[in-house]
């Protein structure tokens, strides 16, 4: 990737969790 | 020349997106196809399944596929080993035990979905084996 000089990790969740169906 | 940066990977992005998808089925959001296995029916996104097996691929992935609402499959001993396959498609969790490993077996192999057959294979033998 032009530009790029490091990959970092994320750990965390990426997107928003869909609420269960209750 | 671009400024320099990082790219950040979100190394759970592919099991979130997919537990979404889950969630989305079994609420019925978006679900584009009911699957009758043995008169029962299972709602599907057909883009999971298509990309899942080989099978639902050549079903959906021409013009005709568009208009596919309801596709009926194999009834009989195998249809119980159907479920647990749209499972793992929405979770990457295969349920196997001795009872149900050749209804699994055989319903991946209907649907082309040859490395489940594989691990299907292994834990049958697995479970012969003394």
């Amino acid at each position: 990737h032009e530009g790029v000089v490091a990959t970092v990790k994320e750990a965390g969740r990426s997107i928003h969790e869909i609420p269960r169906e209750e | 020349k671009g400024a320099l940066g990082y790219v950040r990977e979100f190394t759970r992005h592919s099991s979130d997106v997919l537990g979404n998808l889950n969630e989305l089925r079994l609420r019925g959001i978006l679900t584009d196809v009911t699957l009758l296995v043995g008169g029962q029916p299972l709602r599907a996104h057909k883009a999971v399944l298509i990309a899942c097996s080989g099978f639902f691929y050549s079903i959906f992935r021409g013009r005709a596929g568009v208009g596919v609402d309801v596709l009926s499959l194999p009834g009989g001993p195998e249809a119980r080993g159907f479920a647990p396959l749209l499972d793992f498609m929405y979770t990457s969790r295969l349920r196997l035990s001795p009872a149900t490993a050749p209804a699994v077996l055989a319903a991946a192999t209907y649907l082309q979905m040859e490395h489940v057959v594989q691990a299907c294979h292994r834990f049958i033998q697995t479970s012969y084996e003394p």
